[in-house]
């Protein structure tokens, strides 16, 4: 649930805001698919577990794996794109777009509706 | 569109619904402007369904509240600067909408001219987050209000017919509903997704 859950540790000491788009490294990932290790693919994970797409983890790591690919395969399903399981260049651009904080999946249940999507498929 | 697991929704005796502006020190706009710009964006779900929106100068008077805040803002989900993540909001009945004061957020004027390459539009992303308010999760339709992106520069106000079709299920119809704009078609078939949450992050 989304309750009141932390404070700031530092309430007379704010961090500087960051003043670029957070997500523009995922642009060093592109081309990236199962099997690979690179710098930024924790980012990633952690950027699919903020918006309900990968499970919490005590760390993520930089290694492609199939938990990663099942994320980006469920993402690019819920966006319309191809669904190739690879970081492909229009998935890559689609990531970084401002978005609404809220979660695209809860508790395992996708909050988008897909059936558009999957008719699109068909 | 799509409801939240458990559907939640505001009770059905509960259709005029109170909003308050409480938190705007982190932002230079006017508070008359924002004050325009939210009423307008209510104004565009209570033009589809039977709820009525009212501006209250008192929250603890409030059933929503709407603030502007940086990074960490005591809801566990921290703001991320510019850009990213934009704003969110709380499903029924909690009535939290919070906005990320880091953005260069556009309230007046063309959105599409403006001179920031970063600028987002205030209403567009307001409309967005008030669907969530009344109890609509995200939609793939891209086209509709409820998609989870938006682009700078970009203005996305008008609800579409998935946007229409999710709250008119959960609230019923406006009778002096005229229905959408032209350009604003998508439209796909009813889904309630089942689950125990009855509010969600």
């Amino acid at each position: 649930a989304f309750f009141s859950s932390s404070v700031s540790a530092f309430p007379f000491d704010f961090p500087p805001v960051p003043t670029e788009n957070p997500w523009i490294p995922f642009r060093n990932l592109s081309g990236c698919r199962f099997g690979e290790h690179r710098p930024g693919l924790a980012d990633l994970k952690e950027y699919l577990n903020q918006f309900g797409y990968l499970p919490a983890a005590p760390n993520f790591t930089n290694s492609f794996d199939d938990n990663l690919e099942a994320a980006i395969k469920t993402y690019q399903r819920n966006f319309g794109l191809n669904v190739t399981g690879e970081l492909d260049d229009a998935t890559v651009e689609q990531l970084i777009v401002p978005r609404c904080g809220m979660p695209d999946i809860i508790n395992g249940t996708s909050t988008m509706n897909s059936s558009f999507v999957r008719g699109r498929n068909l | 569109y799509a409801y939240f697991p458990g559907t939640p929704t505001w009770p059905s005796d509960k259709t005029e619904l109170k909003y308050a502006i409480t938190a705007t020190s982190a932002v230079s706009i006017d508070l008359s402007v924002l004050k325009t710009v939210f009423a307008r964006a209510f104004g565009r779900w209570s033009a589809a369904t039977t709820l009525t929106f009212t501006e209250t100068d008192s929250p603890s008077d409030a059933d929503i509240t709407i603030g502007f805040y940086n990074g960490s803002h005591g809801d566990g989900e921290p703001f991320d600067g510019v850009l990213g993540t934009l704003a969110h909001a709380f499903s029924p009945t909690d009535g939290r909408f919070h906005l990320d004061a880091a953005e260069t957020w556009v309230a007046e004027g063309d959105v599409t001219q403006a001179d920031s390459d970063v600028a987002v539009d205030l209403e567009s992303v307001a409309v967005h987050e008030i669907g969530h308010l009344l109890g609509l999760g995200h939609s793939s339709v891209a086209e509709a209000i409820m998609y989870p992106t938006i682009k700078t520069r970009t203005r996305k106000v008008d609800l579409a017919n998935d946007d229409v079709e999710g709250i008119q299920n959960l609230y019923g119809s406006n009778p002096n509903f005229t229905g959408v704009a032209p350009s604003s078609t998508g439209s796909s078939s009813p889904e309630i997704n089942g689950g125990g949450l009855g509010s969600m992050a």
